[in-house]
């Protein structure tokens, strides 16, 4: 019974094999084995071809499919590392391994860098952070006019951007985290450790044992 | 805290799209 399974799993495009991901990871095999089912539930919402396609995530985060959101686009975009459009099983599994408890905080401060640094030029520049709090007030209750967001920005850069050069890059970002270390709590999902219980695996644990 | 002490990293990091646990609701 293993055997077919294996078989049939090893078809599945973007499947990995849960003993490698687990090594690349902080995740256990019974607890990759377990983000399967939750990939399998989520990449098969609307189109059932073992690939999580934007439609899909934005469905699994809101409960609708047409809901944009810079900041889902953004991670959408980080989980997608191959840049092909879609989301395989590898690459959720070793992305949301980042939001494990037991990741490293380096990994994390990094991962939200990233996602911040909207055009990929290795900083955060002054514009970014005014059109991601526009995005965050659009989609909030929080009216603010825009004095107050410029002074909103503007304190946060003579904050963090201690080089003074209108950008923040890399190494500003770890110091400014290390003193505001609430910034990267959305880094860490508690959900992660308990995984296996939330998504027991029944079919693959008679693959593989831990 | 007013809105001009308001750390601007402290208030995007609310964005529901950054709140992956809704990816693990049934």
């Amino acid at each position: 019974m293993g055997c077919f399974h294996s078989k049939h799993l090893r078809q599945i495009p973007g499947y990995e094999d849960p003993t490698i991901l687990a090594s690349e990871t902080p995740f256990t095999v019974s607890e990759v084995e377990a983000l399967y089912e939750l990939f399998k539930k989520i990449s098969s919402s609307i189109i059932d071809d073992g690939l999580i396609h934007k439609e899909e995530f934005q469905l699994a985060l809101f409960r609708n499919r047409n809901r944009r959101n810079l900041f889902a686009d953004r991670i959408f975009d980080l989980f997608d590392y191959k840049r092909n459009g879609v989301i395989e099983f590898g690459e959720f599994v070793r992305s949301l391994g980042v939001f494990h408890p037991n990741a490293p905080t380096a990994d994390k401060v990094t991962f939200a860098f990233r996602l911040y640094d909207l055009r990929h030029t290795g900083y955060i520049e002054r514009e970014e952070l005014y059109e991601m709090v526009l995005a965050l007030l659009n989609e909030s209750d929080l009216a603010l006019s825009d004095d107050v967001v410029e002074m909103i920005v503007d304190k946060t850069f003579s904050d963090a951007d201690t080089k003074g050069d209108g950008r923040i890059d890399l190494d500003e970002w770890k110091e400014f985290v290390s003193k505001n270390p609430s910034l990267i709590k959305n880094m860490t999902l508690p959900y992660l450790k308990d995984i296996t219980l939330a998504f027991p695996s029944f079919v693959l644990n008679t693959e593989v044992e831990d | 805290a007013t809105p001009v002490t308001m750390n601007a990293f402290e208030l995007i990091s609310k964005s529901q799209g950054l709140n992956l646990s809704s990816l693990f609701e049934k």
